[in-house]
């Protein structure tokens, strides 16, 4: 899966 | 957005509703760990730099309504209801838990950049942050029933976003693996105050440990 995350969560 | 995550945020407001309004009633702080508080604001201000540089109306409310609470319960505990902060009951060294968190964050960041490497931090330090606040119940060996209330949703906001993950995995092949193993880890370090909760508390009994 995607590692980079976009920080969408809390 | 899920409805884990949403439930998740939920129970997390909530956790901070009841924290506030026991003090506010009992215009006292007892049995609230003064550390865990400032650790939380330390998880918020980190964590939430990017309000500064990126906008959404739910996250960015969140993001101020946790930030501004968190500062508020600290005010609350240093100013009005200071007379009725013990901090001879509040001694977790959270030099500890901080420096780890800061390892960590130094270590394994997905990316060198300051943001990342403070967000990594915050979630470092989140996973860890409640131990001063259990470790006060474990020294007084009981709780009002207020505050198990308090900690019990804290527990079941992060515990929520397990599912969220899950979700989120299946439906999307989103994955942040720093997220879900500090986020497993803070849920189980609440398994033994979920099982007195829930084997005590939610049997009308007060909160005792053995």
């Amino acid at each position: 899966g995607e590692k980079d995350t976009p920080k969408d969560e809390l | 957005m899920n409805i884990f995550r949403l439930a998740g945020d939920l129970f997390h407001l909530i956790s901070i509703f009841i924290l506030i309004h026991k003090m506010t009633t009992s215009k006292s702080c007892s049995g609230i760990s003064f550390k865990s508080q400032a650790l939380y604001l330390l998880v918020y201000v980190t964590r939430y730099l990017d309000l500064f540089w990126t906008f959404a109306l739910y996250n960015s409310t969140m993001k101020i309504i946790f930030i501004g609470s968190s500062a508020y319960v600290l005010h609350l505990m240093t100013g009005p209801f200071k007379p009725t902060h013990d901090p001879n009951i509040d001694t977790f060294k959270v030099r500890y838990l901080i420096g780890g968190a800061a390892i960590l964050a130094l270590l394994f960041p997905y990316k060198w950049t300051p943001a990342e490497v403070l967000w990594t931090f915050s979630i470092w330090l989140e996973s860890v942050a409640i131990l001063p606040q259990l470790f006060m119940v474990q020294r007084t060996g009981a709780a009002e029933t207020i505050t198990t209330h308090y900690i019990f949703a804290l527990g079941a906001y992060r515990a929520l976003y397990i599912p969220n993950w899950i979700y989120r995995y299946l439906t999307s092949t989103f994955w942040d693996p720093l997220s879900i193993i500090a986020g497993v880890i803070q849920t189980v370090l609440y398994s033994d105050f979920f099982y007195i909760y829930y084997t005590k508390v939610l049997q009308g009994r007060k909160f005792e440990l053995p």
